[in-house]
């Protein structure tokens, strides 16, 4: 453990909390995608099975029991509780655009042709572009709300954050993972046009609204 | 340095 990837994952914990606390709050998902967050919970669902085969550390396990749960709750009230606050007509990107290549891709580049390297493998790549329906909802409403804009920059510095991570395990620890660090550096440019909206804008007390 | 089959990151 390293204070890159500690404060990644607590970034990645605030970002989870921030978006369920912002829906269980105001009582409404207005502005929130829907797919984004099915896909995230897919992205832990096909990580985490190892939760039942391998103990690492009770830190890792206590992580992932919490986003598993947060990610489903967050799902729920979406798609169930404050259904009639989705904005399905602005969440509508094509998922099976990303969901196809990702599995093909899991399937062709991985460290080992095994049932749970290939989920874990399918969940690095699906995560890289997880976050895609959420940008594009936005970039369709043309703003987002300031709370939303919030979880979004935490939820793009936890990857930011690994990306450090990973450059400080090889140099201590000579470890790296090649597929784990592509799809980071993917994940985090698809970030950085968000990024630059949001230090200019909303970190001056603006609103954050796309030119339309 | 291949990276191992033992996944330790969340």
């Amino acid at each position: 453990m390293n204070i890159f990837r500690l404060t990644g994952d607590l970034s990645h914990l605030a970002a989870i909390i921030i978006l369920l606390l912002k829906i269980w709050k105001t009582r409404s998902c207005a502005g929130i995608s829907g797919k984004s967050q099915i896909l995230f919970a897919l992205v832990f669902t096909t990580r985490y099975l190892d939760l039942f085969s391998s103990f690492i550390s009770l830190y890792n396990t206590v992580m992932k029991v919490i986003y598993i749960m947060c990610a489903y709750a967050t799902v729920y009230l979406i798609y169930g509780k404050f259904k009639a606050t989705y904005d399905g007509n602005h969440d509508t990107f094509r998922v099976e655009f990303l969901l196809i290549p990702v599995v093909l891709l899991a399937v062709l580049i991985n460290h080992a042709f095994a049932p749970m390297e290939i989920l874990w493998t399918f969940s690095i790549y699906l995560e890289s572009v997880a976050i895609l329906p959420q940008l594009f909802m936005i970039s369709k409403t043309g703003e987002a709300e300031t709370i939303t804009t919030h979880y979004l920059f935490f939820l793009g510095l936890y990857r930011t954050l690994y990306l450090f991570n990973w450059i400080w395990r090889f140099y201590f620890e000579g470890f790296f993972d090649l597929i784990a660090v592509v799809a980071g550096l993917v994940q985090t440019i698809l970030y950085c046009d968000f990024f630059y909206l949001y230090i200019t804008k909303v970190l001056k007390g603006k609103k954050l609204s796309l030119p339309a | 340095i291949i990276a191992r089959t033992q996944h330790d990151e969340l």
